[in-house]
């Protein structure tokens, strides 16, 4: 493994820690979009099919396990907890599910590296995984207050994707038969979506104001 | 081979 992608995987668990902090500690989940959350929780249990088939690694199918376990549990504290889930925002948190499930799932059937059950099911959570951050920009761009935590989680969660970035480029120059267009293709336009926040993000922070996304 | 770097990521 190299350094790219071990950062950008614990910038991933750093996101998520970050959530859980929020959700867990300060018992709100205000400014977080319900609707990203159910998206990666279906993103995970998609790619994830293949615990059942390959061991790659321990470290491997521990952080599957811990990405699968906190996504499923963000979701259940959301949409149950009696105190979480009254900090839910849920009238600016309107985008429909579907819009971004169909597409995807219609993407993978036609674009795929094979035609089987789990290599459609990972293709469609690699599309999906690219859009699913949709909601959450959204939600973002109505929330007036956007809390430190809030900010942190989305920054961590984009910084995860421009270390994959680098960690393909990496691969692709010393794994020669390391080429997967469909993740490449999915990946910077995951990154790109992150583009416009990520300069309010650092503006903010250099200008020591508080985050806040225009309309 | 190729399949099992594919799955190594996460």
């Amino acid at each position: 493994m190299n350094v790219f992608r071990l950062a950008g995987d614990m910038t991933h668990l750093l996101s998520v820690v970050v959530l859980l902090l929020k959700i867990h500690t300060i018992k709100s989940c205000a400014g977080i979009s319900l609707k990203t959350q159910e998206l990666y929780a279906v993103v995970f249990a998609a790619r994830y099919l293949d615990l059942f088939v390959h061991f790659v690694s321990l470290y491997n199918t521990v952080m599957k396990l811990v990405f699968l376990a906190s996504s499923f549990s963000i979701v259940w504290y959301m949409k149950r907890h009696k105190i979480v889930r009254r900090t839910y925002d849920k009238d600016h948190d309107t985008f429909r599910h579907y819009v971004l499930v169909l597409p995807c799932l219609l993407l993978a059937l036609l674009i795929n590296e094979k035609f089987t059950f789990r290599e459609v099911m990972w293709a469609f959570s690699i599309y999906l995984e690219a859009v699913a951050i949709f909601p959450q920009l959204v939600l973002l761009q109505r929330t007036r207050n956007i809390d430190n935590l809030t900010g942190q989680y989305v920054f961590f969660l984009g910084a995860y994707r421009v270390l994959y970035i680098l960690n393909w480029i990496y691969r692709y120059f010393t794994e020669p038969h390391f080429v997967h267009w469909i993740s490449w293709v999915a990946g910077i336009v995951q990154t790109l979506l992150y583009a416009d926040f990520f300069y309010y993000y650092i503006m903010s922070w250099k200008n020591n104001v508080k985050l806040e996304l225009p309309a | 081979d190729s399949e099992d770097a594919k799955h190594d990521e996460l």
